[in-house]
Order: C-alpha cells, then sequence, then structure tokens
C-alpha cells in the first residue's frame, strides 16, 4: 500500500548487515 | 506545524541559525507525522529542499560551517522524506535529487559524506524498474566530470579517511553499485576500476581494523568477486 514506512530504514540496515547483497 | 507552514518557512530565504533551526524541526517532523503529513509536504517542499542544498553548495565561501550543518540537516530530512513510498517516488521523480546526493559526497565533512553515500547505497538496491543503481553510477561520472576527477576519487577519498563508520559506509556504496550489475563484464570492470585506482592497497590496511560494519562489507566485496572470478 502507498502508505508504507520505513522503506529507507529497511534499506539501510540490510545494507549494514549484509543482508542486501545475498545472492538470489 | 503543518507542512505548509514549513513550506513557507522554506521560502522565506532564512540563513543561518534560524534556517538551521527550521530543517531541525522539519526532519523531527518528518520523522514523527503520519504519511499524510509527508504527503501535504509533497513535491513543493522537495523541490524547495533540493534547491536549497543546490544553493548551499554552489556558495563559495571556504565551507561555512553553519552552511555545511543546513546541508547536513538537508540530507537527514531527504532521509526522513523518502522513508515511504510516496516521498521515495517523489525524490527518484526529481532530476535533481540523485545528483545532489552525489554532490553530498564531500571527504571534507565526514558525516554529511555518511549519510550521503549510505542514502545513495540504498537507493542503488532499490527494485525499481530502471535500473537505480545505473543512475547513481552516471551521477558520480557527471560529477567526476564536472570537477574533473576520477569518478571513484571521492569513494577512495572516504575510504582513505580516518573516520570508520565513512570507510563502511563507501565500502557499502562500492558493494551496492556492484552487486546490482546484471553483467559480470560490468562488474568486473567496476571492481578493476577502484582497485586500479588505489583501493587494492587500501583494503590490505583497512582489513586490520576491528569494526564489525567494516568486516561485513569487506566480505560481502571479496565474496562477490571470487564469485566472479570463478564464473569468469
Amino acid at each position: 500500500d502507498g502508505d508504507e514506512t520505513g522503506i529507507m530504514d529497511g534499506l539501510l540496515e540490510a545494507l549494514q548487515s549484509g543482508a542486501a547483497f545475498k545472492r538470489k | 506545524k503543518s507542512a505548509f507552514m514549513y513550506i513557507q518557512d522554506l521560502k522565506s530565504d532564512n540563513r543561518g541559525t534560524p534556517l538551521l533551526s527550521c530543517l531541525e524541526s522539519l526532519r523531527v517532523s518528518l520523522n514523527n507525522n503520519p504519511v499524510s503529513w509527508v504527503q501535504n509536504f509533497g513535491n513543493e517542499g522537495l523541490a524547495l529542499l533540493l534547491s536549497l542544498l543546490k544553493r548551499l553548495q554552489e556558495e563559495k565561501d571556504e565551507y561555512p560551517p553553519m552552511g555545511v550543518k543546513c546541508q547536513h540537516e538537508i540530507i537527514r530530512c531527504l532521509k526522513a522524506f523518502m522513508n515511504n513510498k510516496h516521498g521515495l517516488k517523489s525524490m527518484l521523480e526529481s532530476d535533481e535529487g540523485i545528483p545532489l546526493l552525489v554532490r553530498a559526497i564531500n571527504p571534507g565533512v565526514p558525516h554529511m559524506m555518511v549519510d550521503a553515500v549510505k542514502l545513495l547505497s540504498a537507493i542503488s538496491i532499490l527494485e525499481h524498474p530502471e535500473s537505480l543503481h545505473e543512475r547513481v553510477l552516471e551521477a558520480l561520472t557527471e560529477e567526476a566530470e564536472r570537477r574533473d576527477i576520477e569518478r571513484f576519487q571521492p569513494l577512495l577519498a572516504g575510504m582513505n579517511s580516518h573516520n570508520i563508520p565513512l570507510k563502511a559506509g563507501c565500502m557499502q556504496l562500492i558493494n551496492a553499485l556492484i552487486s546490482r550489475g546484471e553483467e559480470l563484464d560490468f562488474r568486473i570492470h567496476i571492481r578493476s576500476e577502484l582497485l586500479r585506482l588505489g583501493l587494492r592497497d587500501m583494503l590490505k590496511e583497512v582489513q586490520q581494523i576491528e569494526n564489525e560494519e567494516l568486516k561485513v562489507q569487506l566480505l560481502v566485496f571479496h565474496e562477490q568477486a571470487e564469485d566472479d572470478s570463478e564464473d569468469l
């Protein structure tokens, strides 16, 4: 939905933990 | 205070302490109010923030402390603004958003640079029909051409600084740009360009630093390089 919040927080956390870089 | 009142404040051409106070208060409001409030601030508010950031970046004084503080506060406001779908969409639709974040990559102001590289990393890894990492890379290239330097030079200067969060942030952006490249050639090219410019020696030194965030990023960098070299 269009009201979704915390998008940046989620991305920044995934980047910091390395989770954002897991190969699919 | 309503979003409209902040828009009026931003239009009023405040400078110095009053501007900084306004931006600090705006950041708190963007963080703590419902999405509808951010929507009311909307494209008009974003455009005002971006044009203010541009003006402050272009001011010729030698790093006026207050101007730099205001620039950093605008970057923080942009993060808060982009923390929901509407804000993020507005930012990505703006032509100036990414280039101005790239311009905030200034190793002379490490705290601001950390926030800028992290936001650019986040934008680079977003699932989006358009390849956003390419837009970030393009903005890095254009800014470097404008300043007549190598496009990764500011990131390498950040890696070379004594500020550990900044080193981690720079590695994060490097990883984000490389990992989103779909073509093996592209990933190898970017990695070689960075290594050639001096990252190879820096990695040896950075490897000795005991810092969890940095270790995660170094591991990602090396693992991806190994995977690609196997594929090759």
